[in-house]
Protein backbone atom coordinates (compact mmCIF):
# COMPACT_ATOMS: atom_id res chain seq x y z
CA UNK A 1 0.00 0.00 0.00
CA UNK A 2 2.89 2.35 -0.41
CA UNK A 3 1.88 3.50 -3.79
CA UNK A 4 1.30 7.62 -3.59
CA UNK A 5 -0.95 9.60 -4.39
CA UNK A 6 -3.92 8.13 -2.28
CA UNK A 7 -7.45 8.98 -1.86
CA UNK A 8 -9.05 7.05 1.05
CA UNK A 9 -12.91 7.69 2.39
CA UNK A 10 -15.76 6.65 4.52
CA UNK A 11 -18.75 4.37 3.16
CA UNK A 12 -18.48 2.90 -0.21
CA UNK A 13 -19.08 6.62 -1.84
CA UNK A 14 -17.26 5.66 -5.07
CA UNK A 15 -18.02 8.79 -7.20
CA UNK A 16 -16.21 10.65 -4.51
CA UNK A 17 -13.61 9.06 -4.39
CA UNK A 18 -12.83 9.40 -8.20
CA UNK A 19 -13.93 13.36 -7.72
CA UNK A 20 -10.79 13.34 -5.20
CA UNK A 21 -8.67 10.88 -7.51
CA UNK A 22 -9.23 13.47 -10.54
CA UNK A 23 -8.48 16.75 -8.68
CA UNK A 24 -4.95 15.31 -7.55
CA UNK A 25 -4.52 14.27 -11.42
CA UNK A 26 -5.13 17.29 -12.82
CA UNK A 27 -3.06 19.07 -11.01
CA UNK A 28 -4.95 20.47 -8.10
CA UNK A 29 -3.84 20.19 -4.46
CA UNK A 30 -4.61 17.78 -1.88
CA UNK A 31 -7.26 20.68 -0.19
CA UNK A 32 -8.50 20.65 -3.84
CA UNK A 33 -8.72 17.04 -3.57
CA UNK A 34 -10.48 16.65 -0.23
CA UNK A 35 -12.91 19.79 -1.05
CA UNK A 36 -14.45 17.70 -4.95
CA UNK A 37 -14.32 14.40 -2.82
CA UNK A 38 -16.34 15.94 0.12
CA UNK A 39 -18.41 18.26 -2.28
CA UNK A 40 -19.67 15.36 -4.90
CA UNK A 41 -20.99 13.92 -1.54
CA UNK A 42 -22.91 16.95 -1.33
CA UNK A 43 -23.94 17.26 -4.50
CA UNK A 44 -24.84 13.35 -4.45
CA UNK A 45 -26.08 13.33 -1.17
CA UNK A 46 -24.95 10.04 -0.28
CA UNK A 47 -26.77 7.53 1.78
CA UNK A 48 -28.73 10.51 2.48
CA UNK A 49 -25.93 11.34 5.28
CA UNK A 50 -24.47 14.10 3.46
CA UNK A 51 -25.85 17.40 1.90
CA UNK A 52 -28.89 18.72 1.67
CA UNK A 53 -32.14 17.12 2.11
CA UNK A 54 -31.35 14.24 4.88
CA UNK A 55 -30.99 13.61 8.59
CA UNK A 56 -33.70 16.37 9.56
CA UNK A 57 -33.89 17.39 13.08
CA UNK A 58 -36.78 18.06 15.40
CA UNK A 59 -38.07 20.98 13.53
CA UNK A 60 -37.50 19.25 10.36
CA UNK A 61 -34.70 21.21 9.12
CA UNK A 62 -31.51 20.17 7.73
CA UNK A 63 -28.30 21.28 8.85
CA UNK A 64 -24.80 20.50 7.57
CA UNK A 65 -21.20 20.05 9.29
CA UNK A 66 -17.93 19.92 8.17
CA UNK A 67 -14.20 20.65 8.25
CA UNK A 68 -11.33 20.92 6.05
CA UNK A 69 -7.33 20.35 7.72
CA UNK A 70 -4.12 21.39 5.57
CA UNK A 71 -1.72 18.21 6.92
CA UNK A 72 1.62 20.95 6.07
CA UNK A 73 0.63 24.25 7.81
CA UNK A 74 -2.12 22.58 10.04
CA UNK A 75 -4.76 25.19 9.45
CA UNK A 76 -8.02 24.09 9.91
CA UNK A 77 -12.03 25.62 8.47
CA UNK A 78 -14.69 24.03 10.11
CA UNK A 79 -18.77 24.76 10.07
CA UNK A 80 -21.39 23.01 12.25
CA UNK A 81 -25.21 23.52 12.13
CA UNK A 82 -25.23 25.56 9.00
CA UNK A 83 -28.17 26.58 7.56
CA UNK A 84 -29.67 26.85 4.15
CA UNK A 85 -26.08 26.70 2.68
CA UNK A 86 -25.43 23.36 0.17
CA UNK A 87 -21.59 23.72 0.15
CA UNK A 88 -20.57 23.01 3.82
CA UNK A 89 -17.06 21.98 2.46
CA UNK A 90 -16.52 25.08 0.85
CA UNK A 91 -18.02 26.92 3.73
CA UNK A 92 -14.82 25.61 5.75
CA UNK A 93 -12.75 26.24 3.44
CA UNK A 94 -13.50 29.67 3.23
CA UNK A 95 -13.15 30.09 7.30
CA UNK A 96 -9.81 28.25 6.72
CA UNK A 97 -8.80 30.73 3.88
CA UNK A 98 -10.98 33.84 4.52
CA UNK A 99 -10.90 33.79 8.39
CA UNK A 100 -8.12 33.38 11.64
CA UNK A 101 -10.85 31.42 13.13
CA UNK A 102 -11.19 27.45 13.05
CA UNK A 103 -14.91 27.20 14.11
CA UNK A 104 -18.13 29.17 13.04
CA UNK A 105 -21.67 27.97 13.64
CA UNK A 106 -25.26 28.19 13.42
CA UNK A 107 -27.13 31.32 11.65
CA UNK A 108 -24.00 33.48 11.89
CA UNK A 109 -22.04 31.09 10.25
CA UNK A 110 -24.51 31.07 7.39
CA UNK A 111 -24.52 34.96 6.76
CA UNK A 112 -20.49 34.74 7.00
CA UNK A 113 -21.25 32.06 3.78
CA UNK A 114 -23.52 34.66 2.25
CA UNK A 115 -20.91 37.43 2.39
CA UNK A 116 -18.01 35.25 1.13
CA UNK A 117 -20.88 34.34 -1.79
CA UNK A 118 -22.48 31.57 -1.28
CA UNK A 119 -25.70 31.15 -2.41
CA UNK A 120 -28.58 30.70 0.41
CA UNK A 121 -31.35 28.01 -0.29
CA UNK A 122 -33.99 25.67 1.28
CA UNK A 123 -32.18 22.65 2.76
CA UNK A 124 -35.36 20.59 2.60
CA UNK A 125 -36.46 17.97 0.05
CA UNK A 126 -39.74 16.16 -0.41
CA UNK A 127 -37.90 13.16 1.52
CA UNK A 128 -36.75 15.12 4.59
CA UNK A 129 -39.95 16.67 4.96
CA UNK A 130 -41.23 12.65 4.36
CA UNK A 131 -38.79 11.49 7.28
CA UNK A 132 -39.84 14.17 9.30
CA UNK A 133 -43.81 14.09 8.96
CA UNK A 134 -43.62 10.03 9.52
CA UNK A 135 -41.53 10.99 12.59
CA UNK A 136 -44.03 13.48 13.90
CA UNK A 137 -46.57 10.55 13.25
CA UNK A 138 -44.96 7.54 15.32
CA UNK A 139 -44.57 10.30 18.30
CA UNK A 140 -41.14 11.22 17.65
CA UNK A 141 -39.60 8.22 18.07
CA UNK A 142 -37.04 7.69 18.28
CA UNK A 143 -35.41 10.52 19.80
CA UNK A 144 -32.45 12.15 22.09
CA UNK A 145 -33.98 13.50 25.07
CA UNK A 146 -33.96 11.97 28.87
CA UNK A 147 -34.98 13.27 31.67
CA UNK A 148 -38.00 15.42 30.13
CA UNK A 149 -41.53 14.95 30.42
CA UNK A 150 -43.59 14.56 28.94
CA UNK A 151 -42.14 10.58 28.59
CA UNK A 152 -39.42 11.21 25.59
CA UNK A 153 -40.30 7.18 24.63
CA UNK A 154 -43.96 7.97 24.40
CA UNK A 155 -44.60 11.06 23.12
CA UNK A 156 -43.75 14.72 21.40
CA UNK A 157 -42.09 17.42 22.86
CA UNK A 158 -42.16 20.28 24.12
CA UNK A 159 -40.71 18.81 26.66
CA UNK A 160 -39.72 20.30 30.39
CA UNK A 161 -36.81 18.87 32.25
CA UNK A 162 -37.89 16.32 34.95
CA UNK A 163 -37.27 17.09 38.55
CA UNK A 164 -35.36 13.50 39.04
CA UNK A 165 -32.65 12.38 36.82
CA UNK A 166 -32.46 8.81 35.74
CA UNK A 167 -28.99 6.99 34.76
CA UNK A 168 -30.54 5.18 31.53
CA UNK A 169 -28.70 2.89 29.37
CA UNK A 170 -27.93 5.46 26.64
CA UNK A 171 -30.55 5.01 23.74
CA UNK A 172 -28.46 3.62 20.41
CA UNK A 173 -29.94 5.43 17.69
CA UNK A 174 -26.54 5.97 15.23
CA UNK A 175 -26.41 3.43 12.42
CA UNK A 176 -25.73 2.97 9.09
CA UNK A 177 -28.74 4.85 8.15
CA UNK A 178 -28.08 7.90 10.51
CA UNK A 179 -24.26 9.27 11.28
CA UNK A 180 -21.98 11.38 11.72
CA UNK B 1 -21.15 11.09 6.51
CA UNK B 2 -18.17 11.73 4.22
CA UNK B 3 -14.50 11.26 5.78
CA UNK B 4 -11.95 11.57 3.37
CA UNK B 5 -7.82 11.61 3.47
CA UNK B 6 -5.67 12.46 0.50
CA UNK B 7 -2.32 12.62 0.21
CA UNK B 8 -0.37 12.99 -3.20
CA UNK B 9 3.14 12.27 -4.64
CA UNK B 10 5.24 14.74 -3.00
CA UNK B 11 3.60 14.05 0.81
CA UNK B 12 1.45 17.14 0.92
CA UNK B 13 -1.91 15.31 3.22
CA UNK B 14 -4.89 17.04 3.81
CA UNK B 15 -8.46 15.72 5.40
CA UNK B 16 -12.37 16.67 5.62
CA UNK B 17 -15.35 15.61 6.15
CA UNK B 18 -19.30 16.76 5.61
CA UNK B 19 -22.36 15.25 6.37
CA UNK B 20 -25.72 16.08 7.46
CA UNK B 21 -25.63 14.75 10.98
CA UNK B 22 -28.06 12.51 13.08
CA UNK B 23 -31.54 12.10 12.09
CA UNK B 24 -34.34 13.48 14.45
CA UNK B 25 -31.29 15.41 16.55
CA UNK B 26 -32.27 17.93 18.97
CA UNK B 27 -31.56 21.54 17.07
CA UNK B 28 -28.53 22.88 17.58
CA UNK B 29 -27.00 19.91 17.94
CA UNK B 30 -23.92 19.32 16.52
CA UNK B 31 -21.80 15.91 15.68
CA UNK B 32 -17.66 15.30 15.40
CA UNK B 33 -17.07 15.61 12.09
CA UNK B 34 -16.58 19.43 12.12
CA UNK B 35 -14.55 19.22 15.24
CA UNK B 36 -10.84 18.92 14.78
CA UNK B 37 -9.19 15.77 16.25
CA UNK B 38 -12.43 13.69 15.80
CA UNK B 39 -14.35 14.25 12.53
CA UNK B 40 -10.73 14.45 10.87
CA UNK B 41 -7.24 15.17 11.43
CA UNK B 42 -4.55 15.78 9.32
CA UNK B 43 -0.36 16.28 9.70
CA UNK B 44 1.45 15.63 6.45
CA UNK B 45 4.48 14.37 9.04
CA UNK B 46 2.52 12.04 10.16
CA UNK B 47 -0.75 10.94 8.72
CA UNK B 48 -4.28 11.69 8.61
CA UNK B 49 -7.55 9.94 9.59
CA UNK B 50 -11.47 10.55 9.33
CA UNK B 51 -14.30 8.92 11.90
CA UNK B 52 -17.85 8.10 11.27
CA UNK B 53 -20.58 7.37 13.62
CA UNK B 54 -22.03 8.34 16.83
CA UNK B 55 -20.80 11.80 16.58
CA UNK B 56 -21.96 12.72 20.00
CA UNK B 57 -19.80 9.44 21.89
CA UNK B 58 -17.09 9.71 19.26
CA UNK B 59 -16.14 12.97 19.41
CA UNK B 60 -15.41 12.85 23.48
CA UNK B 61 -12.62 10.88 22.34
CA UNK B 62 -10.61 12.94 19.51
CA UNK B 63 -10.13 9.09 17.98
CA UNK B 64 -8.45 11.10 14.64
CA UNK B 65 -6.00 12.93 16.30
CA UNK B 66 -5.43 9.66 19.02
CA UNK B 67 -5.17 7.61 15.28
CA UNK B 68 -2.34 10.26 13.99
CA UNK B 69 -0.28 10.67 16.56
CA UNK B 70 -0.13 6.54 16.99
CA UNK B 71 0.88 6.59 13.31
CA UNK B 72 3.32 9.26 14.76
CA UNK B 73 4.92 7.08 17.51
CA UNK B 74 5.50 4.57 14.58
CA UNK B 75 1.97 2.43 14.70
CA UNK B 76 1.15 0.61 11.27
CA UNK B 77 -2.34 2.48 9.82
CA UNK B 78 -4.61 -0.63 10.74
CA UNK B 79 -3.47 -0.75 14.44
CA UNK B 80 -3.99 2.71 15.26
CA UNK B 81 -7.17 2.54 14.15
CA UNK B 82 -7.75 -0.71 15.70
CA UNK B 83 -6.63 1.00 19.26
CA UNK B 84 -8.81 4.48 18.09
CA UNK B 85 -12.02 2.51 18.13
CA UNK B 86 -11.57 0.41 21.24
CA UNK B 87 -10.35 3.14 23.47
CA UNK B 88 -13.87 4.37 22.99
CA UNK B 89 -15.27 0.69 23.33
CA UNK B 90 -13.44 0.60 26.57
CA UNK B 91 -16.60 3.16 27.85
CA UNK B 92 -19.32 2.55 25.13
CA UNK B 93 -19.40 -1.10 24.12
CA UNK B 94 -22.00 -0.50 22.26
CA UNK B 95 -20.93 2.47 19.87
CA UNK B 96 -22.14 2.63 16.43
CA UNK B 97 -18.45 3.69 14.96
CA UNK B 98 -15.73 3.22 12.45
CA UNK B 99 -12.52 5.22 11.56
CA UNK B 100 -10.22 5.06 8.48
CA UNK B 101 -5.96 5.92 8.65
CA UNK B 102 -3.75 6.70 6.58
CA UNK B 103 0.31 7.24 6.92
CA UNK B 104 2.70 9.01 5.07
CA UNK B 105 4.25 6.37 3.01
CA UNK B 106 0.55 5.98 1.61
CA UNK B 107 -0.31 2.45 3.90
CA UNK B 108 -3.69 2.53 5.00
CA UNK B 109 -6.11 0.59 7.25
CA UNK B 110 -9.66 0.90 8.80
CA UNK B 111 -11.18 -0.38 11.97
CA UNK B 112 -15.43 -0.48 13.70
CA UNK B 113 -16.78 -1.75 16.50
CA UNK B 114 -19.28 -4.19 15.95
CA UNK B 115 -22.29 -4.17 17.44
CA UNK B 116 -26.05 -5.83 15.75
CA UNK B 117 -26.38 -5.14 12.09
CA UNK B 118 -22.72 -4.04 11.69
CA UNK B 119 -20.25 -6.38 11.32
CA UNK B 120 -18.15 -4.79 8.28
CA UNK B 121 -16.99 -1.38 6.96
CA UNK B 122 -17.07 -0.61 3.76
CA UNK B 123 -14.66 2.15 2.19
CA UNK B 124 -13.46 3.71 -0.93
CA UNK B 125 -9.35 3.78 -1.53
CA UNK B 126 -7.72 4.68 -4.68
CA UNK B 127 -3.88 4.85 -5.54
CA UNK B 128 -1.68 4.28 -7.92
CA UNK B 129 -2.01 0.94 -7.70
CA UNK B 130 -5.38 1.22 -9.56
CA UNK B 131 -7.20 2.75 -12.50
CA UNK B 132 -10.24 2.97 -10.66
CA UNK B 133 -11.79 3.51 -7.42
CA UNK B 134 -11.50 0.48 -5.24
CA UNK B 135 -14.49 -0.90 -2.63
CA UNK B 136 -12.51 -2.11 0.74
CA UNK B 137 -13.64 -3.89 3.91
CA UNK B 138 -12.93 -4.41 7.16
CA UNK B 139 -14.57 -6.68 10.02
CA UNK B 140 -15.23 -4.69 13.09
Amino acid sequence: HTSLPLVINTWPFKNATAAAWRALQSGGSVLDAVEKGCGRCQIEQCDGSVGYGGSPDESGETTLDAMIMNGDTMEVGAVADLRRIKNAIGVARAVMEHTDHTLLVGESASVFAENMGFIAEDLTTNNSVNIFSQWLKGNCQPNYRKNVFPDPSKSCGPYKPSATLKQNMRAQHANTHSHD
Amino acid sequence: TIGMVALDQDGHLAAGTSTNGLTHKVPGRVGDSPIVGAGAYADSSAGGAAATGDGDLMMRFLPSYLAVELMRAGADPSAACKTAISRIKRHYSEFFGAIICANTTGHYGAACNKVPGFSQFHFMVWNSESDAPRLKSVDC
